[in-house]
């Protein structure tokens, strides 16, 4: 089972899109796909077509159970209305967990001792975080055989990036496998010598972790929330939809390599 | 002097792209404004081209010393390139305020403080805010007399906004005047039909705080940060810039009639 967070503590960057874009591919492909949504804002819950007030069975729940078994996390697995897709949703509530769970101990290890159990349930697991570096964040790296981490490519998003990378290396001192990181390009213009300008950037910065291509701007990602599915189950001819079957296609490679 | 804040919850929404634009404007109409940037990420000081690791004189030092002057103020404030243009900038350190001051009696109306000492230096104060509610959104709305709330037409959004407004109530109970607050759809792209709904979704729902026009999606946006200038000192012909002028004329004409 793999486990990709796509995590990036700047808002607005394009981890949603990425999640539900990568989610539907692989479904598609017949790979059984769990997805994991640690944002209170639960934008993933809700692009579902989930109502995010009444949802049950939600992560939130499982982080209250101190003796979990197998039962409690089959019970918070909703299915979806998609073949070989599973959502365990978020609530408001996760945002509480900061305060409450913060400075207990092992508390970063709740995440992959969750994932453990379902272990032979699914072939990938995608986790969508919030914005934030909190318990959530750090518990979903944690987690994770990789780290997707998307940037948009434009100059104030840099810095943005700079942060997050320093995240993922205080993070690797605690953890006891490698942490790979891929920086992924979103919203490309290339109508717009800023875009092409931060791109050629971020290459220079990060040589090793970089993917070679880009996702495009595409306004019919947003068009895709409303219908609540993923962006390749009804869009046709879409730049953004191609773009990320090519970035799946680098990712399964890399992944197999290993 | 008038204070607006520009914040929603919501990252990536065009917070810091309202600040410069309205801000730009205002200075080209001969007031005198001062900017602020309350958020640690700092995108509006490295939009205007400072520095952010080595910048003297950010808010977060006058937040350090419990006896302000007006020195102290003074000192904190920082000349732009441009004619009647300033800003206080922020650091990487203001994010270490919330565990420091988040429990001290009377620490939400320390910005009110401190621009009280420089009420007739200025016309304007713009405060562009962090995408997280914290110490310093809640110094923020306190000193503000009006609060722009951008919002991105479409469905994921609008959640995000109920949240937001809910914040504003709240703070309304402990501020004695009263809060105004005004909804700016933005990144209006009319070939989707998402934004169409969305933005017919707000206006049912917001109607007596909405502004009843957009601002459309415009890329010149990205390339105006990069010329580290505010868009419609550069920019010929930008939609994005008239929608921002349209927007102002709105706003000064409100804010007059009060
Ligand atoms: N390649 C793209 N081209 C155009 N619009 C995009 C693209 N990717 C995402 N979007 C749009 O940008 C907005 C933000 O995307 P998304 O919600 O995925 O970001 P996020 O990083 O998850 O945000 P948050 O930090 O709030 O969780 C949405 O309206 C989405 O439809
Ligand atoms: N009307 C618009 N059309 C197209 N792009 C826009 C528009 N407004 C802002 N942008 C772009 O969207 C990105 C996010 O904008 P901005 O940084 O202003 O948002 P923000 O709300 O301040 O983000 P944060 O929450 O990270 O502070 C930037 O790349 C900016 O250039
Ligand atoms: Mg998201
Ligand atoms: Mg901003």
């Amino acid at each position: 089972m793999k486990v990709w967070t796509v995590a990036n503590q700047k808002g607005g960057v394009g981890k949603t899109t990425t999640v539900i874009s990568l989610a539907g591919l692989l479904a598609q492909q017949g790979k059984r796909v769990l997805l994991l949504d640690t944002d209170p804002h639960a934008s993933l819950t809700s692009y579902l077509g989930f109502d995010v007030d009444s949802v049950q069975g939600t992560l939130y729940e499982l982080y209250q159970n101190t003796q979990l078994d197998d039962a409690m996390v089959t019970h918070s697995i909703q299915a979806t209305s998609f073949d070989n897709l599973d959502l365990i949703p978020a609530s408001m509530a996760l945002a509480t967990l900061d305060k409450v769970l913060g400075q207990r101990e092992g508390m970063g290890l709740i995440l992959k001792r969750i994932l453990a159990r379902i272990e032979h349930q699914y072939d990938y697991v995608l986790i969508d975080c919030p914005p934030v570096l909190g318990v959530m964040m750090v518990n979903a790296l944690a987690a994770s055989s990789r780290v997707l981490v998307p940037v948009q490519t434009e100059f104030l998003a840099i810095k943005g990036l700079e942060r997050m990378v320093k995240t993922l290396a205080i993070m690797q001192r605690s953890c006891p496998e490698p942490l790979r990181y891929t920086v992924v390009p979103t919203m490309y213009d290339k109508r717009t010598r800023a875009s092409l300008s931060a791109l050629k950037e971020l290459q220079e910065t990060y040589p090793k972790n970089i993917w070679n291509s880009v996702i495009p701007i595409d306004t019919k990602f947003r068009d895709a929330s409303l219908r609540h599915a993923p962006p390749s189950y009804h869009i046709k001819n879409c730049r953004g939809v191609f773009a990320y079957q090519t970035l799946l296609a680098h990712l399964q490679q890399m992944t197999d390599e290993q």
